[in-house]
């Protein structure tokens, strides 16, 4: 597996905050969890109505995907298991020269 | 233009570097490769020149990809541009002219550092990979490293950051090599085109204030006719305007230094996708991305050999 399989379990999700309320709660949470942010650039961009993709390590998906359950903030996957969207992208022969 | 180099898979650092080299040797009649300085790591900053030789003045464009590291279509679609000028320089004429009356400057890896970390250890890698004597984390955005309204909305200063704007503007040695080579050539230099990922936008100054460019109406122009020529190609819509109302206000990027710096149009462009595949945009989508691409920025270099 490329990268020793370490995107394994890992999703990229969306979230576009519907008040300014939610998009506090991400911007606090972001901070406490150091998840990964694919869009917008940075987490202060983050607003009411903002397309928010974040990247979330396998460890850290239950406790945010229970915060944002909690707090009513709706969500999408994008990205199921990143790990094989990565290795599915790529062509055998990258594949091939990047072992 | 170099047999058996396929331009339809991401490739390592040393393969591009490799194949800059091949076509140094092979197609010295319309390329020059040289080294504008070293990075963070000591790996040379390689720049392509493109065009037909003349002694007589020529306006040039520079385009620079994978300024992020976990970009990689960026690099990718300089590849491709760098491929089809060679391919097409005889049987186009809109590419003949292309390279007849300008050079362009092509970076394929602006962060390579960066890049080949992405490429080996941790494929989401944004930064450059420099140290930090405080800190344990490393890297800089060089994005955010460049002296225009530096380390403002949207950078931070905490080294551990992803936005982290480095301790003081063009800290980071390949920022500071591109920045240099920009204002030696700035006389000449009428075009600055920076290639990142994702979200299918073509962006023009500023970031950082809602003002309105002195050249609007031209660069508008030209940013209206690129992407109705990329869209021609597969229908995809891609967004475009000022940064700071298309996207947010934000610190300055590249693209605004290289503005404030007297180049008339600079812009950014963020290729496929809208967040589907994201960062991950799969291999069999390079060609169809880096075709409509091609037409924008044939669209915008027509563009700028008319008067506006």
């Amino acid at each position: 597996h490329l990268y020793n399989n370490r995107y394994a379990g890992d999703q990229v999700i969306r979230l576009i905050p519907k008040t300014e309320e939610e998009a506090y709660a991400l911007k606090k949470i972001h901070h406490q969890l150091k998840v990964d942010l694919w869009q917008p650039s940075s987490i202060s961009y983050v607003s009411e109505g903002t397309v928010t993709d974040v990247h979330i390590p396998q460890n850290a998906s239950q406790a945010l995907l229970a915060f944002l359950q909690q707090a009513n903030i709706q969500y999408k996957v994008l990205i199921e298991d990143l790990q094989k969207a990565l290795e599915k992208g790529s062509s055998l022969q990258t594949q091939r020269n990047r072992r | 233009s170099v047999p058996g180099y396929n331009y339809e898979v991401y490739h390592s650092l040393e393969e591009i570097q490799d194949w800059m080299q091949h076509l140094n040797k092979t197609h010295s009649d319309l390329i020059q490769m040289f080294s504008i300085g070293k990075s963070y790591e000591g790996r040379s900053l390689f720049v392509l020149k493109l065009g037909r030789r003349s002694r007589a003045y020529k306006r040039a464009v520079w385009i620079d990809c994978g300024i992020h590291a976990r970009e990689w279509i960026g690099p990718a679609f300089c590849q491709w541009f760098v491929k089809e000028a060679l391919l097409t320089y005889r049987s186009d004429p809109a590419m003949r002219k292309m390279l007849n009356h300008l050079y362009f400057y092509i970076m394929p890896v602006f962060n390579v550092d960066g890049y080949h970390f992405s490429w080996t250890n941790d494929r989401f890698w944004r930064k450059t990979r420099s140290r930090n004597s405080r800190f344990r984390c490393r890297g800089v955005d060089a994005n955010r490293n460049w002296k225009v309204k530096w380390c403002d909305e949207g950078a931070s200063m905490h080294p551990c950051d992803d936005t982290y704007c480095g301790p003081f503007p063009e800290s980071e040695p390949e920022v500071k090599a591109v920045a240099n080579f920009l204002r030696k050539h700035k006389k000449h230099i009428r075009a600055y085109l920076s290639f990142h990922a994702y979200a299918q936008m073509l962006l023009y100054p500023y970031s950082y204030k809602y003002a309105t460019i002195p050249n609007f109406s031209c660069v508008e122009s030209a940013a209206y006719k690129a992407v109705n020529a990329l869209r021609s190609v597969y229908g995809v819509q891609y967004r475009y305007g000022p940064a700071s109302s298309t996207l947010y206000v934000s610190s300055g990027s590249s693209m605004d230094w290289a503005y404030k710096n007297g180049i008339p149009y600079a812009f950014a462009f963020e290729l496929r996708d809208t967040g589907h595949f994201g960062f991950l945009l799969p291999e069999t989508l390079i060609k169809p991305t880096c075709t409509e691409t091609m037409m924008a920025v044939k669209n915008i270099t027509m563009h700028l050999l008319k008067k506006c």
